[in-house]
């Protein structure tokens, strides 16, 4: 997990591509 | 064929999958058709070219991983939108992604792509393949170029790029899948619904065998993206360390 922290929050997260 | 282990889906559930992925990557395509109707197509001039290709080989790549990092957070964007994609466990979800993301990245450069003047929106302006000279990586480049133009070449509607994106990022054959029969149960949804679009659009049969021959090319020029990046690193591991895009390090295991 720690290995791909960044991708594990963008998967987790609610984000929109606004937000991007 | 009798053969064939497609899922069995109505022409209702199709349709209502072509219409949840297209909507996807509308919602995340980076830039909408309007926008870039409205694009200048301006070419980058002579002394722009020249002030990119007088960048340090370190500075450019930097630059290059910084535009393909944010493309690629659009296209995680586009995964999760994909129907029964955060369904799939988590593992499954990052082999996907790192394996496909860059794969999706080049099949919507063909948004952005000019094939009259060979040219791709980067930075502002369109840059042809010499904007690029300073990377050290010409051979890649023209690949990438070249498969941008052939992209083009299909004249593919925005449903039908969404159908192959996704198809493309579904990949079922992906090294270190935990459940590579659920992975498989969508890919072959999303080609079934990606047929089902072709067939609609009248588009002659040799469509959908060209796409699957940009599956190999695609492959090939991310593995040969690993390798540039590999020779780079061997170079400057610290530009790499300190100056590269967490995101892209992660991916591309830099």
């Amino acid at each position: 997990k720690e290995k791909h922290k960044i991708l594990h929050q963008l998967l987790q997260n609610s984000t929109s591509p606004v937000d991007l | 064929s009798n053969r064939d282990p497609s899922p069995t889906v109505s022409l209702a559930e199709l349709d209502h999958l072509v219409q949840i992925i297209s909507k996807s990557h509308l919602e995340t395509c980076q830039y909408l058709r309007e926008e870039l109707q409205q694009m200048s197509r301006q070419n980058f001039q002579q002394d722009e070219v020249e002030s990119y290709q007088s960048k340090p080989r370190e500075a450019m790549w930097q630059l290059c991983a910084v535009k393909i990092t944010e493309a690629i957070q659009y296209v995680v964007e586009f995964a999760k939108r994909i129907d029964g994609f955060m369904d799939l466990c988590q593992n499954d979800q990052i082999v996907l992604l790192k394996a496909g993301s860059l794969e999706v990245v080049f099949v919507r450069m063909c948004r952005v792509f000019d094939s009259q003047s060979n040219s791709v929106y980067f930075d502002g302006k369109f840059a042809g393949p010499d904007v690029f000279k300073g990377l050290g990586c010409d051979d890649l480049i023209s690949s990438v170029f070249d498969f941008a133009k052939s992209m083009c070449s299909l004249h593919l509607t925005e449903d039908e790029l969404a159908l192959f994106s996704a198809f493309v990022l579904l990949s079922a054959d992906r090294s270190w899948l935990q459940e590579k029969l659920q992975v498989e149960k969508l890919q072959q949804k999303t080609q079934l619904a990606l047929q089902h679009v072709l067939q609609k659009n009248q588009r002659e049969h040799g469509v959908l065998s060209k796409l699957r021959c940009k599956v190999s090319a695609l492959r090939s020029l991310c593995s040969r993206h690993t390798e540039k990046l590999s020779a780079f690193r061997a170079v400057y591991p610290d530009i790499v360390q300190t100056h590269f895009p967490p995101l892209y390090k992660e991916l591309f295991g830099a």
